[in-house]
């Protein structure tokens, strides 16, 4: 099954 | 205090039209390099990045930096109501609570202002880091928009997948599967009409279409997008604002576990 990913799990704060 | 003036207003207008049922609340950055936006989707699984530079402006004045906490969807109502012909003129005084709306006719027989509220809004800024991409694919925006509409019709999801043959869009549902490749295809009459592909690594990523039909919104900014993809990150989807800057959307993919 696809999970779907997270935009902050890819980028982080600045 | 922040001025800008906009002769092309439509832009602002076709600016909220894209953003507004992705995002629900907003700071917009205003500083000497120009207006800017990032803000993700309640969810946060996309982000939008726009940025409009001062010199695409006819007029631009911001003494220092500010950010304005903006309701989308109330200043999407506000834009509506501004001709399609329309200069807009946005200001912002500095330490008030709201900004000004104000449009002109182009022949100045009409003159409108509204004043829109601002709001504190608790927005984490994301760090965007530069990234090399396994493929980029150029093509018309219209046709990126048909596809997706197209495929949303049959499943939930796309694998997009770029290889030497083209890029791949594909679906399955309930009712059954679709395909739909795209070919470079550079010998068109009109460079609006192109499709480039550029491919360093062969990649295939799956989205949520729901996600990628709400970015095609933004059609009436540019005759191309610009796709960029990367296994296991964010795909990008830009489509650039005349000579004045771009607004970019970013997916996280779904990744098997």
């Amino acid at each position: 099954v696809n999970q779907q990913k997270q935009i902050t799990s890819f980028f982080t704060k600045s | 205090m922040f001025e800008l003036r906009l002769e092309q207003g439509s832009l602002l207008k076709k600016v909220m039209e894209a953003i507004k049922d992705l995002v629900n609340d907003a700071n917009f950055d205003c500083s000497a390099t120009g207006f800017s936006m990032q803000a993700m989707d309640s969810s946060h699984v996309a982000l939008v990045a726009l940025l409009l530079r001062s010199e695409g402006f006819e007029h631009y004045r911001c003494d220092r930096n500010i950010s304005m906490g903006i309701n989308l969807a109330n200043m999407a109502k506000i834009l509506k109501c501004a001709g399609n012909d329309d200069i807009v003129t946005v200001k912002a005084d500095d330490g008030t609570d709201s900004v000004t709306f104000m449009f002109e006719s182009p022949t100045q027989d009409k003159i409108s202002d509204f004043e829109l509220k601002l709001m504190d809004i608790d927005s984490e800024h994301l760090g965007i880091p530069e990234a090399e991409y396994d493929a980029i694919v150029r093509m018309p925006s219209a046709e990126f928009a048909r596809i997706c509409k197209d495929l949303s019709s049959i499943g939930d999801t796309v694998v997009i997948s770029v290889t030497k043959e083209g890029v791949k869009f594909s679906t399955r549902g309930d009712i059954g599967t679709a395909n739909i490749v795209c070919r470079q295809n550079t010998s068109v009459d009109k460079p609006e009409e192109a499709t480039i592909i550029e491919m360093k690594e062969m990649v295939s990523l799956t989205f949520a279409l729901r996600y990628m039909n709400s970015f095609a919104k933004a059609t009436p900014l540019a005759s191309q997008v610009t796709i960029s993809l990367s296994s296991d990150l964010p795909v990008v989807v830009e489509y650039k604002i005349a000579e004045m800057g771009y607004i970019r959307f970013y997916l996280a993919p779904k990744i098997e576990e």
